[in-house]
């Protein structure tokens, strides 16, 4: 039997928000370490990865190792039928092909549940190598948002250049060209609104304005976003999500032909 | 003009 409880059930809402526009379907791993979440969008030039650790549940039982392939946009819309506030829990039997979501509202009058057909994906996986990045960039994530829809007005790419005094977000198009640049933070007085920059040696790579604004999607998840750059490798956005664990999300760089 | 590779190529399929 698998059964997940998660009292800030809006965790969950904020995911399924994060990823159903960039992956249609993916595969929920449960072990008994927590629940993890791998799958390239259709183009694979990007990849999200998802991790929830069984520790950052109120109540977290997985008897079996259980893989659950799920429709992506099923799980969001009855996942729209949570309430904020609402106690989330999802649960299957062992070698189930269903799964039941089911919410509780905080004063326990509302119990809701929804099951949903499992479907049977072979999705590859990918090996992803803890990396050392050249540069990585700690910044504000609805700062990030904003200079991701702000550029891409300009342009369908945008170039990150970033080097030790601080990074800059380029775009170019038919109205003109746009560049943004922020500076490392002097006085990290507030961590949260700090942009920090750690650099081994300079970067500047481009990327599909279109996959940013898609990852930027995880935003109310996390206040702060990590940009991790090396040379001729994808970009790593990455939100964590406090106390429980994060999502990442993989872009491959645009490259001359 | 610009491509991007799929992800296969830096990642190794497990």
């Amino acid at each position: 039997m698998f059964e997940a409880r998660l009292l800030r059930g809006s965790i969950l809402k904020k995911v399924l928000e994060a990823i159903k526009d960039l992956l249609t379907q993916a595969t929920f791993d449960c072990d008994d370490s927590g629940i993890q979440l791998q799958a390239m969008d259709n183009s694979h030039v990007s990849l999200v990865s998802l991790q929830l650790r069984a520790d950052g549940f109120d109540k977290y039982r997985c008897d079996r190792n259980i893989s659950m392939g799920m429709n992506l946009n099923s799980v969001a819309k009855i996942l729209k039928c949570a309430g904020d506030k609402d106690t989330v829990t999802m649960k299957a039997q062992d070698n189930a092909d269903t799964v039941t979501f089911v919410f509780e509202s905080p004063n326990q009058e509302k119990v809701s549940d929804y099951e949903m057909k499992l479907m049977n994906l072979d999705l590859e996986h990918l090996g992803i190598p803890e990396t050392e990045y050249s540069c990585t960039i700690r910044m504000p994530s609805a700062e990030f948002a904003r200079i991701c829809r702000d550029l891409s007005q300009f342009g369908d790419s945008m170039v990150i250049a970033c080097t030790k005094e601080g990074v800059k977000f380029s775009a170019t198009g038919e109205i003109g060209s746009a560049n943004i640049k922020l500076a490392q933070t002097a006085s990290v007085d507030k961590e949260e609104e700090a942009v920090i920059i750690e650099m081994d040696e300079p970067v500047t790579l481009t990327f599909a304005c279109q996959y940013l604004n898609y990852f930027t999607k995880a935003t109310s998840l996390s206040p702060q976003v990590q940009l991790s750059m090396s040379a001729d490798v994808p970009l790593v956005v990455e939100y964590r999500i406090q106390d429980i664990g994060h999502i990442r999300y993989y872009l491959a760089p645009k490259i001359e032909d | 003009a610009t491509h991007q590779h799929c992800l296969r190529v830096y990642y190794q399929v497990q």
